[in-house]
């Protein structure tokens, strides 16, 4: 199992649809400082329900959505080709994810494969491939910094929370 | 408990030492202070070359703790494998040579896994399939810019 | 103790925005969370580029932090400055750009004041009148192998 | 006035004495990972007493001495050129500090021109010219994402140490 394809739209500083192709090896993602490589990784965090706002650098869940020309709701979308069945499911599998602003506050949808669910169908359905929101399989910018600050005590929680 | 963790971090310490010899060329390990009572301590990282005094993570170079910071999250991948891996910027205190064991490593495991790898050194760009450009456009949007095939 | 408060604060401030526009082309300001009694809150660092939005620190991308890190240690050294500066890796967040333009303004400086600064990266070694190699040898001893002349 | 030549012996990693000369305007110090670039800028630190033992890595004062062959005693001496007469004192001003590893713990010296001398007098002296403990003019690996992850309020102690 792969992401083949990763959709954004009105995400934080992607203002514009963007789909973004993958493979299944080594790809790079560079850039200039500012230009959005770090918003990409946050995008797929989002779209999973693998971390927190405070993760992705936002005090609430609406600053995630594109602050740019008034947009009111963010959308991220995730698909992955499922050819070898580590997921018990089809040989394709989208996950999608809308948080909406609203006056009293916000909305957040989760899809898979286009029917809404919820969070923890989402989470179960990824922990057959051991994608968990306590997995080591996503490293963000600061996350090695914070590996060696940390006190030994808190780097063996790390170890107690795969246990 | 106290066997799911001590399972846990032999196993883990078991790639750890692997894996960390393979990138520094020095020995290393994880440590428990309390193997009798894990949670009552902490988990040091230890690293020695052949001579030098064994040290603690505490007082390495910047770079050298890094290295000893990606083996213990490859070791932790080792043992629990996901079938998708994205880091970010996890090169930035590397020198040269030690930016391209990492780059070197990751190339090797993305036989088994897909690696999406931000990164703004060139032995991480060079040693990826390809690269994707990002860039920021007018009305400052991001958008992406192309894959460049390596 | 207020009034020195304020007063290194508004002198400090006035650097930080000029030299925050000239290494990252946007505008930029620290802001004091209590004007009546500074003590009772915090500093902030804020900037915003034509049409974005004013942001914090804290939703800046990795690179965009630490020039604003850096346009503030400088700012601090403009309102006190000292005869020598030794700066360690304070390049290794900045793309390609971003590290040029810093290495521009160390040049500038160190015409009134001595620079050291231990650095990986290219720009920075390039724009250095000579660079001081450092190696590890026999019995882990580090040495200093020699000056390269730019 | 500037540095003009730094000479290490047994400090941290620098088992063999080593005479690093300086100039002044701008020298860049480069060398793989581990090989001493930052015990350089610890050991102007140490020799100024311009920082704890915290901020050299060390737990100990005596961590500071090289561990490779049984020695007992660190040294490092600054050479400033001081024709500028930015200090008041000769042409050239040299600060010396050793570290002696004692059976009960250690001896610390401070040596201004070859004599004996204490910390406050190497202080007040170095802060004729602006060279304080607080002072912004050494920034270490690290105080960059320092700045950034600290809280607003801890941001604004460095301006009140300042003021
Ligand atoms: N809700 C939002 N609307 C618009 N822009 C946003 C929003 N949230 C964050 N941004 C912007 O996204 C920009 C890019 O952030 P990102 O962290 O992805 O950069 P990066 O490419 O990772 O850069 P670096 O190399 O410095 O780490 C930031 O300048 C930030 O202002
Ligand atoms: N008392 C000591 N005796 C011998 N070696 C020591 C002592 N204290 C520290 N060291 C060693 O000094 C080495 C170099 O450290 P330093 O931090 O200067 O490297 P660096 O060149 O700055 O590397 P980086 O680019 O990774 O930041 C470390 O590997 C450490 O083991
Ligand atoms: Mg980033
Ligand atoms: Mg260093």
């Amino acid at each position: 199992m792969f992401i083949k394809e990763l959709e954004i739209h009105n995400f934080k500083s992607f203002g514009k649809r963007v789909k973004i192709p993958f493979f299944d090896d080594f790809t790079a993602v560079s850039g200039p400082n500012g230009s959005g490589k770090s918003n990409i990784v946050d995008s797929v965090l989002f779209c999973l329900g693998l971390s927190t706002s405070r993760t992705m650098r936002a005090e609430k869940l609406t600053d995630l959505i594109f602050n740019g020309d008034g947009a009111n709701e963010a959308m991220v979308k995730v698909r992955f080709d499922n050819a070898d069945a580590e997921l018990p499911a089809d040989t394709e599998v989208t996950v999608a994810r809308k948080v909406r602003r609203t006056a009293s506050g916000y909305y957040s949808y989760y899809y898979l494969d286009g029917k809404p669910c919820t969070l923890a169908d989402i989470h179960e359905l990824l922990s057959k491939a051991c994608i968990t929101p306590e997995g080591y399989n996503v490293v963000l910018q600061g996350d090695i910094t914070r590996i060696i600050e940390v006190s030994p005590l808190e780097r063996r929680k790390i170890i107690d929370e795969i246990a | 408990k106290k066997e799911a963790l001590l399972t846990a971090f032999n196993s883990i310490n078991a790639n750890f030492k692997d894996i960390y010899a393979d990138l520094s060329g020095a020995t290393g390990e994880l440590a428990l202070e309390n193997y009798e009572d894990p949670f009552d301590g902490g988990l040091f990282i230890r690293s020695w070359q052949q001579g030098k005094h064994v040290q603690r993570i505490e007082g390495m170079s910047g770079g050298e703790k890094s290295l000893a910071a990606l083996a213990m999250i490859f070791a932790i991948q080792r043992y629990l494998p996901a079938p998708f891996y994205m880091f970010d910027e996890i090169d930035m205190f590397l020198d040269g040579a030690n930016a391209e064991r990492v780059a070197r490593m990751i190339k090797k495991l993305s036989v088994n896994a897909q690696f999406i790898v931000v990164s703004l050194r060139k032995p991480m760009i060079e040693a990826a399939s390809r690269t994707i450009g990002v860039s920021m456009q007018e009305g400052n949007i991001s958008s992406v810019t192309g894959v460049k095939l390596n």
